[in-house]
């Protein structure tokens, strides 16, 4: 794919948990 | 509030390290980008935690990252 992911940046929102985690759990 | 601590972070799980430098992070991000923290924010949470921290000692590198993560998102934004 061209890369472009429309859900990216996983955005941040203080007091809601960050949905990157999936990104860069080992 | 007290500065957050690499031993504080180490404390806690995976999931919440991300939570506990994000809640910090933001905040300072905000004052600089108030319209897109939150993207910067999350693109700055999938760098590593180490330098994570560092940046939250040193204003000087966290604004040198927040605008390398800015002009990425710009491009990223000009692609789509």
């Amino acid at each position: 794919s061209n890369g472009t992911n429309v859900n990216w940046p996983p955005e941040f929102c203080p007091g809601v948990p960050w949905k990157g985690l999936q990104n860069i759990d080992p | 509030q007290e500065p957050l601590t690499a031993s504080m972070l180490a404390a806690a799980p995976l999931k919440e390290q991300k939570q506990l430098l994000g809640e910090r992070l933001y905040p300072l991000i905000q004052m600089l980008h108030p319209v897109v923290a939150g993207k910067i924010t999350g693109m700055l949470l999938e760098i590593d935690n180490s330098e994570l921290l560092h940046m939250l000692e040193s204003p000087e590198s966290l604004h040198a990252k927040v605008e390398e993560a800015v002009a990425v998102l710009q491009a990223h934004q000009a692609k789509e």
